[in-house]
C-alpha cells in the first residue's frame, strides 16, 4: 500500500479547542459551530467520538492567529452550552499522511501510527478520511514525526 | 461554499468499535490497529479526540462482515490493552458531505450540523478532512438525513 502515500503534511501554527463534557443531544454540534463560522474563522479538523454517560467532547482546530477571538466566542456561549471544561492548546502540530484511493486504513494508520510509538511520541488526536490519516501531537516532536514517517513509507528521497 | 460540495456519500453498511477508556501512551493506537490490519481486514473512520484524566475513546469502523472477527482480535488482546469497555454497535449509518478544496469546515460543517439539529438527528461521531464531513448516526434516521442534507445544499436536481 506504501505506493498510495505521496506525502506528510504538516501545520504547526494551529490551536485545538476541546469543550469537554458537552451533552450529546441533537443541535449541539451546531450550537458549537455556528457562532465560529459566524465570525467567519477557518475551522480545520473537527472531531468527535460517541458519547458515554449522554456526555461527550467537542474538538475543532483553528489558525492560532484566530484563537483570542474563538476562545471569547465560546465563553460567551457557556451558558447555551453547558459544557465542564474548555481545553484549549496552542502547543500542538498537526500531522497527516497523504495519499490516494487509501481504501483501507488499518494497513496505512497502522504503520504511521507504529512508526510515532517507537519514537515515544504520543498522538492526541486522530480522524481520517479516503486521502488522508490525521494526528494531533504536541508541537515539539513535529520535526522527529515527520522524519520518523518518511523513513516509515519510504519517503525519502 | 455552496458551489463545493459535490455530494453526499452514504453507508449502512458499517459496524462501529469503540474501545472505551484506553490508556493515552505512545503504542496504544497501533496496539489496537496493528492485530486488525495484520488480519487484513478493511478500516474505514479511525476517530480518537484527547485524552482527560489520561484516558481516552478510541472508535474506529469496519464493514460489517468483518464484525465478528475484529471482535474476537479485540476481545483476545483485552489483557494486553487495558480498556474499559468495548462498546460494538452496528445499527450505524455513516454519512458524508463531499467536496472539493473546503478550506473552512466551520460553514459546511454548521450547515450540516444544523440541517439534522432541525429533524432532532443526533450527531454520534465526527470527523473532518479537506474534502469530507463524516458523521455517524442511528441507521434508521439515513434516510431523513439525507433528504435534508441534499436539500440544505440544494443537491436537489
Ligand atoms: C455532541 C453533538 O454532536 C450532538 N450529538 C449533536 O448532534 O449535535
Ligand atoms: C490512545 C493512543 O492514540 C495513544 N495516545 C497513542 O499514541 O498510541
Amino acid at each position: 500500500e506504501n505506493a498510495l502515500i505521496s506525502g506528510i503534511a504538516f501545520n504547526k501554527d494551529q490551536t485545538k479547542f476541546t469543550l469537554h463534557g458537552v451533552e450529546d443531544t441533537p443541535g449541539i454540534a451546531y450550537k458549537i459551530l455556528g457562532p465560529v463560522n459566524d465570525k467567519d474563522i477557518s475551522v480545520d479538523v473537527i472531531v468527535q467520538n460517541i458519547s458515554v454517560n449522554g456526555k461527550t467532547d467537542f474538538t475543532f482546530t483553528v489558525d492560532s492567529e484566530d484563537e483570542e477571538q474563538v476562545k471569547s466566542i465560546l465563553k460567551s456561549k457557556q451558558s447555551g452550552l453547558d459544557y465542564i471544561d474548555l481545553l484549549i492548546d496552542a502547543d500542538i502540530a498537526k500531522v497527516s499522511i497523504v495519499g490516494a484511493g487509501m481504501r483501507s486504513h488499518a494497513g496505512i494508520a497502522s504503520k504511521a501510527f507504529e512508526a510515532l510509538s517507537n519514537e515515544s511520541i504520543n498522538i492526541q488526536l486522530i480522524s481520517t478520511s479516503e486521502i488522508k490519516i490525521t494526528m494531533v501531537i504536541e508541537d515539539k516532536y513535529l520535526e522527529l514525526a515527520v522524519k520518523t514517517l518518511h523513513k516509515a513509507f519510504n519517503l525519502d528521497k
